[in-house]
């Protein structure tokens, strides 16, 4: 018998699952389906890899990617990068429906989820701040560092490349004849 | 990373991805999930695919987009997505990955990159043939 419809996703995440089922169900499109099982996840924060409060980043911010793809039409929403708002998924439909670009990141794709009426927020808690601060105390260990110094796989940054010192060392600046008192 | 994929019951394909990414990033960085053709990708030609793993490498192979591509040549879903992981062990065999593959009659399938501690992928389907989601694992490969 035809098994459709069909929803497939990733990790035993199955609130999203059961989200996007019951969308369907209830008379929603395929694309309704996916931004309201992500959506699901982004809540409940799934695995700590999805949504606010999780991952944070070197300076203990947490950002948000997402995207959504219609299969039919091949239209694209996604945001990457996104900073202070929780629903991403929700912003990457907005991408699709309310502009003919695919990609928005950052700092603007913020301003852009406010103009679309999303509430700007913190995205961090306790325990992405206790993740961060862990990280600290174990010198920054592990991070995505390399060919600098000082040594990433010792010590946290700032880093910089090896030949830095070199480059900026006013002893060896050219002097410029023609500029002097 | 929830990778989705949805096939809805006239055939029309879907897919989306939703992540707050790597911990301890470099500020600035994206990794795979809000790329088309990475993270995610759907062709109602063809099938959908999605991925989830570290995004720094899953991204410079564009898996979804490979999947689908291998589902409009013939490929059942499971051996798409096999193909996907095997393109990329060739460069990063200790790379952590897993994708989801499904074709638009509704069939599916997932493969996952082994390692010592990533030796079985657990991923959930909801279908017409069962009456709730159900949890399935596929063995890495």
């Amino acid at each position: 018998s035809n098994p459709l419809p069909l929803v497939v996703n990733t990790w035993p995440f199955k609130n999203a699952t059961e989200a996007a089922w019951w969308t369907l169900v209830s008379g929603g499109s395929a694309l309704d389906a996916v931004e309201k099982g992500c959506a699901v996840c982004e809540k409940e924060q799934c695995g700590g890899t999805v949504g606010f409060g999780g991952s944070p980043d070197e300076v203990g911010e947490t950002t948000l990617d997402a995207m959504i793809m219609d299969g039919t039409a091949m239209d694209v929403g996604a945001v990457g990068g996104l900073r202070r708002i929780k629903n991403a998924i929700g912003v990457a439909r907005k991408v699709l429906e309310h502009t003919t670009h695919t990609l928005l990141v950052g700092d603007s794709a913020t301003k852009f989820a406010v103009s679309m009426g999303f509430t700007s927020e913190d995205l961090s808690t306790n325990t992405s701040r206790a993740l961060h601060s862990d990280w600290l105390s174990r010198s920054c260990q592990p991070n995505y560092w390399r060919n600098v110094i000082p040594d990433p796989s010792k010590y946290c940054g700032p880093y910089k490349p090896p030949d830095f010192l070199e480059q900026n060392n006013p002893a060896h600046k050219e002097v410029d004849i023609h500029s002097h008192d | 990373t929830i990778g989705m994929v949805v096939i809805h019951k006239t055939g029309h394909t879907a897919a989306g991805t939703s992540t707050n990414g790597l911990k301890f990033k470099i500020p600035g960085r994206v990794g795979d999930s809000p790329i088309p053709g990475a993270g995610a990708y759907a062709d109602d030609m063809a099938g959908a695919a999605a991925a989830t793993g570290d995004g720094d490498i899953l991204l410079r192979f564009l898996p979804s987009y490979q999947a689908v591509e291998y589902m409009r040549g013939g490929d059942d879903p499971a051996r798409a997505c096999q193909k996907v992981i095997s393109r990329i062990q060739k460069y990063y065999p200790k790379f952590f990955g897993a994708v989801i593959c499904a074709n638009v009659t509704g069939s599916y399938g997932a493969a996952c990159n082994r390692l010592p501690t990533f030796a079985q992928f657990s991923f959930m389907v909801y279908n017409s043939l069962h009456n709730q989601a159900i949890e399935e694992k596929v063995d890495c490969i």
